[in-house]
C-alpha cells in the first residue's frame, strides 16, 4: 500500500509537470522539480520509487514520459465525468475553465436549486433542478461530483451526489462534509498561497 | 535562510491548522497533521524547528498556539489589502468569498476593462476601470493583486498590477506571467485535488 501522504505528493508533481509542459520545457532536474513541489528531491525519489525507475543521473526526468508514467500510476489516465452542483458565480467559472477538461475531467451535467438559473445553458450544459440528479447521474456515467454551492448548504448537495451514486466530491465551499467512509472528498483551499505570498513580499522588503 | 520548500510546506500547515480549529480540535498529534498536510512527521519537526519548540511529547500540538507561532514566524500576522483585476465570475466568487477576509486579505478595489462591468458595486466595493489603477493602488496601501482574468489577458493584468505598485501577485488564471525577480507570484491551480480524488476512487473500487 502506498502512503496517502505520497499521493498527495504525486498529484502535485503531475500538476507542476504539466504546468512545465505548458512553458515547452522537456526536462527538469530534481532540485528544480523539488522546490517548484515545495519538497526535498530525496523526497521526490522515494515517491517515485513506487511506481519504478524515471531520472537519469546527471539530466533529471523527462517531463512527458514522467507524467505519463505517475498518471499511470495512479490510474488517472482516461476520462472522468463530472457534474457540478451550485451553478452561481464560481461553479459557472468552473464550467467555463478550460484547465478542467484539459486535464481528462468533463462536466457533463450541473444542478441547482434557484429557479433563476434552471434552465440556462452553459457551454452546452442545461442546469437542472437538484431533484433531477438521480435519474441524471447515472445515466450520464457520472463519477465525480463537484459542489461549489454556499458553505451553509454544501452537505446538503453533497448527500444528493452521493445518493445519485457519485464516487467521489472535490468541493470548493469551505465548511466539512459528512460522508461515508468509502467516498474520498477533497478540499480546494487556497490559502496557503496567500501566506506563501505574503511572505515572500516581507523577505523581499527585508533585503 | 529558511528554504523555499519549506515556506511551501509551513503555508499548508497553517491552512490545515486552521481548518482543523475551524472543526473545533484543540489538539492534533503529530502523525494526524502528517498525514493531513501529504508530509511525513519527521518533515514538519524539521521545519518547525527552524522557529523553535513545539509539540508536546506524547500529546502532539496546540493548535491555535501553533497557528499562532507560524503565522508570527511568517510574518503575516496582520492585515493585507488586496486589488482584484478581471471581475468576471471566478472575480464576483472571489469577492465574495468569506474565507478571503478572514485569513487577514481584504479586497479594497476591483479593476475590469469591460463597460459592462465598471461601475457594478459587489460587496461594497465599486468595479473601476483599469486605467486608474495606479492613482488607487498608492491611496488604499494594496500590496497584493488577484488576477483573474482569462489567461490571454493575465500578462496585461499583471504589467498593469506592477506599474501601480503591488509587492506580490496571486493568479487564478492559468497561463505563466513575466515579472521582475522581486515580485512573488502565486499559481492558483486546483488539479491535484482533481487527481487525487480519481486515485482514490480508484483505491475504492480495487478494494
Ligand atoms: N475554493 C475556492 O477556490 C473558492 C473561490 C471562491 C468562492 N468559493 C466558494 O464557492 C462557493 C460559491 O460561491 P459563489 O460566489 O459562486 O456563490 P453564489 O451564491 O454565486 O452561488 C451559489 C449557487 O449555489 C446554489 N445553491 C445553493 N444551495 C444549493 C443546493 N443545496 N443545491 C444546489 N444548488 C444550490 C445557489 O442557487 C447559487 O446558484 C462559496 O462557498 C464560496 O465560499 C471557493
Ligand atoms: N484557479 C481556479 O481556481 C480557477 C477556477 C475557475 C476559473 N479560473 C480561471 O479564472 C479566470 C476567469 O474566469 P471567469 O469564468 O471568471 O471568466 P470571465 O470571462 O467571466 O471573467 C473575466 C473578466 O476579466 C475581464 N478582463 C479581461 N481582460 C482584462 C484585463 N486586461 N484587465 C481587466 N479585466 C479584464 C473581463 O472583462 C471579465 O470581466 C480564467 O482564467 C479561468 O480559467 C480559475
Amino acid at each position: 500500500r502506498i502512503p496517502k501522504a505520497t499521493i498527495g505528493r504525486l498529484a502535485v508533481y503531475v500538476q507542476v509537470l504539466e504546468s512545465l509542459r505548458r512553458d515547452r520545457v522537456e526536462v527538469v532536474s530534481s532540485e528544480k522539480l523539488a522546490q517548484a513541489c515545495s519538497v526535498n528531491s530525496s523526497q521526490i525519489r522515494k515517491d517515485l520509487a513506487y511506481f519504478g525507475e524515471f531520472g537519469v543521473r546527471g539530466v533529471g526526468y523527462y517531463i512527458q514520459e514522467l507524467i505519463t508514467s505517475i498518471k499511470r500510476s495512479l490510474g488517472i489516465d482516461r476520462v472522468w465525468n463530472c457534474a457540478l452542483v451550485g451553478v452561481g458565480n464560481l461553479g459557472r467559472a468552473l464550467m467555463k475553465h478550460r484547465d478542467i477538461p484539459r486535464k481528462g475531467f468533463v462536466i457533463k451535467a450541473a444542478f441547482d436549486c434557484d429557479p433563476d438559473r434552471i434552465g440556462l445553458v452553459i457551454k452546452g450544459i442545461e442546469v437542472m433542478c437538484l431533484s433531477r440528479i438521480k435519474e441524471v447521474v447515472p445515466s450520464l456515467d457520472v463519477e465525480v461530483g463537484f459542489i461549489s454551492t454556499p458553505p451553509e448548504r454544501a452537505q446538503r448537495a453533497a448527500n444528493f451526489l452521493i445518493e445519485a451514486g457519485v464516487r467521489g466530491i472535490v468541493t470548493f465551499a469551505p465548511a466539512r462534509l459528512e460522508v461515508p467512509a468509502n467516498i474520498p472528498v477533497e478540499y480546494v483551499d487556497f490559502s496557503h498561497h496567500l501566506y506563501a505570498v505574503a511572505f515572500y513580499i516581507n523577505q523581499e522588503a527585508n533585503k
